[in-house]
């Protein structure tokens, strides 16, 4: 095999029960167009590297996963990404956390493994890196969506009465 | 959280991961994906990995450099290697997914959850999709 490439947009509990057809037929399209802007890199010669932040870049831009825009919410409905980066051949490697204005995480994430002094920067550290890019940068509100600040609000609610019992519990 | 996982004709690799973490998080938790050696591993000697699931797990089990560890230090294949850390980090009481892709351009994938957003392809002509386990 001359090239190869794989993907993913997360794991968890899914059921084609629980999954309208639509729904499904959405995320079937999106991992198609990712795999295959990926596969087009590699097909043309292009680097290993090339490919996966073409596939994660399109997969950061879609509001159906857990990352870039649409992420999920942190406690106080805040964004908080994480990303890293690593390569093959002299193994290095690039990572960052806690970031919320770049609309690229792993981008960033490759401009610190870029850089080569250090491997993995985080909050408010990694934003000032990040300032010294031409990385783009967006508003909170281009990341975050309904359905997460849905999720977010039920994960807190279901968080909240779990505490409440645990009083309970210690009498 | 996504990731992809790449071998080029120049028979380099490269992984990557980036994420939103956990729903309602706190105290600026993070877990594998920014962690090289836990979410995120490559090495052309054996593998690149990228991982998705409980991060806490992840962490402790060391995964992705474990994989690649497996896979240099004993010829494991690509799915073999993944199955086996997967194991580790169920029996640790996480849960999630691993893509690997080795030098030879084997694309693997291995999860113990009900489903995985996935996808692979190679020059051979392989290209699919797909999200359920039972896929």
């Amino acid at each position: 095999t001359d090239w190869a490439i794989a993907l993913h947009g997360g794991a968890g509990t899914l059921s084609r029960e629980a999954m309208t057809p639509e729904r499904e037929a959405e995320y079937t399209a999106s991992l198609q167009a990712a795999l295959d802007a990926g596969a087009a890199i590699l097909a043309e010669g292009g680097t290993a590297e090339d490919a996966i932040v073409a596939v994660i870049t399109i997969l950061e831009d879609d509001p159906l996963f857990n990352a870039g825009r649409g992420a999920v919410l942190t406690w106080d409905g805040g964004i908080s990404h994480d990303a890293s980066i690593m390569l093959g051949d002299s193994r290095a490697a690039g990572a960052t956390a806690g970031t919320s204005t770049v609309r690229h995480p792993i981008l960033l994430a490759q401009e610190v493994m870029r850089d080569g002094r250090h491997v993995f920067l985080s909050g408010a550290g990694a934003e000032e890196f990040a300032d010294r890019t031409e990385l783009e940068r967006m508003e909170p509100e281009w990341f975050i969506t309904q359905p997460r600040v849905e999720a977010l609000e039920r994960y807190r609610a279901n968080s909240t009465a779990s505490l409440a019992d645990d009083e309970h519990r210690y009498g | 959280t996504v990731g992809a996982v790449a071998r080029d004709r120049h028979g380099n690799l490269a992984a990557g991961t980036s994420t939103g973490g956990m729903t309602g998080k706190r105290w600026d938790r993070i877990g594998d994906a920014p962690i090289i050696g836990a979410g995120t591993y490559a090495d052309n000697r054996a593998c690149a990995v990228s991982a998705t699931g409980t991060g806490e797990y992840f962490i402790r089990a060391n995964v992705a450099s474990s994989i690649c560890n497996l896979m240099r230090l004993t010829g494991m294949g690509p799915r073999e290697a993944a199955d086996n850390l997967m194991a580790e980090v169920a029996e640790l009481g996480g849960s999630g997914g691993v893509i690997v892709v080795s030098p030879q351009g084997e694309a693997a994938f291995s999860f113990n959850t009900s489903g995985m957003y996935r996808g692979r392809a190679n020059s051979e002509g392989l290209n699919e999709v797909a999200i359920f386990a039972e896929e």
